[in-house]
């Protein structure tokens, strides 16, 4: 009856579509009756995509984009520190996200990096496509990652100037009028065995992201000195520096009925029902880092 | 203290054997519980995509439901009027099933289509406790 069909979609009990091709009886989609193909629909985007890919796995490889090495290097890394080893999401209350999206530059425009990268001064031009980032995902923090591999050995100490600007030019539909096309900032931090640099870029970019802007373009001017301006010692010859353009980072809260949130959870553990906390700021760093000033930060005080 | 068909007393037996002995009286064999099962996403030829964790235990709960269900499972007194409709009134009425009551949540680390990655928190994923419905 209609009642249970709906019950099973609105619960997405993981109940699968059988897709057109019904054929191979390998299709694990087979297993379930053909009423449930609203539950599809509503199906955790996990078992969207794994039913998905699970059935294309089946029928043919499909070319599949493989990640960046040292972007997939840094997202187990991220794993590590939220999940214990079965998978169970640590119960550290300053960790607000659900989600954590990694995009590195769209493969067209990297080859017109190349030549655009002279000497130590990274001027890179950056595409980032956002289709995966859904509706119902909200972000809180969003970071610019370079890898930091530099080739000569380095003092302890390192300045980087980043200059952002955003490329696009059509806002007539922009939302907020204010947003900084462009925006400068220096940070200094030691190099001690740091594989990665992250810049935050929230402010600058949450009204694209919050205008559900699909691609965001941007030129990235990067570069780094030797030594400290605060103890003013000369800036010696440039390092050379991370070679590779950076990717973006998301940290996002998923509203969707399927996402894992912490403060339900702490609402059933308490017993009393806890009203989400509407998340205005989104300068509250959602990874908890609260002692550690956001470069944006420095430069908002300065 | 038993005494055996001769009279002699016989040897008491130990308090977790005593348990043991009326455990059989108090719970019915293969009773509603959760029951542990581990898989590992290599299995299902969907290590591809899924980066983290490479096992998941989902659980699952099985076995049958007891008569008395209200103070064990924390069943709704429904479960019992079902029992009693299976058993007096109409036996096509299914009796309650064992059924998972709670779950915990499960982190994955996955690459998208487009050759991104996600690390995404999903909410029931992983079966902690069972009950009767």
């Amino acid at each position: 009856p209609h009642s249970r069909a709906r019950g099973a979609s609105d619960k997405s009990s993981g109940l699968l579509e059988a897709p057109e091709d019904t054929s191979s009886e390998l299709n694990p989609l087979l297993w379930l009756p053909k009423g449930t193909r609203r539950g599809y629909a509503l199906l955790p985007p996990l078992l969207k995509v794994l039913s998905e890919r699970g059935h294309q796995a089946w029928e043919s490889e499909a070319p599949r984009l493989r990640p960046d090495s040292r972007a997939l290097r840094y997202m187990k890394r991220l794993y590590k520190m939220s999940a214990t080893k079965e998978g169970v999401p640590k119960a550290n209350k300053s960790h607000l996200y659900n989600t954590v999206r990694l995009f590195t530059p769209c493969s067209e425009c990297k080859h017109h990096h190349r030549d655009l990268v002279k000497g130590d001064i990274h001027l890179v031009d950056l595409l980032f496509n956002l289709d995966r980032v859904t509706g119902l995902e909200h972000l809180l923090k969003s970071v610019l990652l370079y890898s930091f591999d530099t080739s000569v050995p380095v003092s302890s100490s390192v300045t980087c100037m980043c200059h952002l600007s955003v490329k696009e030019h059509d806002f007539s539909g922009q939302v907020c009028p204010s947003v900084p096309h462009a925006v400068a900032f220096s940070l200094h931090f030691e190099v001690r065995k740091r594989k990665w640099v992250e810049i935050d870029v929230t402010s600058f970019l949450q009204p694209l992201i919050a205008t559900n802007r699909r691609n965001i373009h941007m030129a990235v001017n990067f570069t780094c000195l030797t030594g400290d301006p605060q103890q003013n010692i000369n800036m010696e010859n440039p390092i050379n520096m991370a070679l590779v353009p950076p990717s973006l980072l998301l940290y996002l809260n998923d509203t969707s009925e399927q996402a894992y949130h912490r403060w339900n959870s702490l609402r059933h553990r308490r017993k009393i029902p806890v009203r989400p906390r509407q998340r205005n700021s989104l300068l509250v760093d959602p990874t908890g880092d609260k002692g550690k000033e956001t470069s944006q930060g420095k430069r908002a005080s300065r | 203290w038993r005494r055996d068909e001769n009279g002699k007393e016989a040897p008491a037996t130990s308090p977790s054997n005593l348990s043991e002995y009326f455990k059989q009286f108090l719970f019915p064999q293969n009773e509603c519980e959760l029951h542990n099962f581990r898989l590992s996403f290599s299995q299902l030829k969907w290590d591809k995509w899924i980066i983290a964790p490479h096992r998941y235990s989902p659980q699952y709960c099985k076995g049958d439901c007891p008569r008395a269900v209200g103070h064990r499972y924390g069943s709704p007194v429904h479960t019992m009027v079902q029992n009693i409709i299976y058993e007096k009134l109409d036996s096509s009425v299914p009796k309650p099933s064992c059924v998972p009551a709670e779950y915990s949540p499960l982190s994955v680390l996955t690459i998208e289509p487009d050759g991104s990655i996600v690390y995404k928190e999903y909410e029931d994923m992983i079966a902690t406790k069972c009950t009767c419905r």
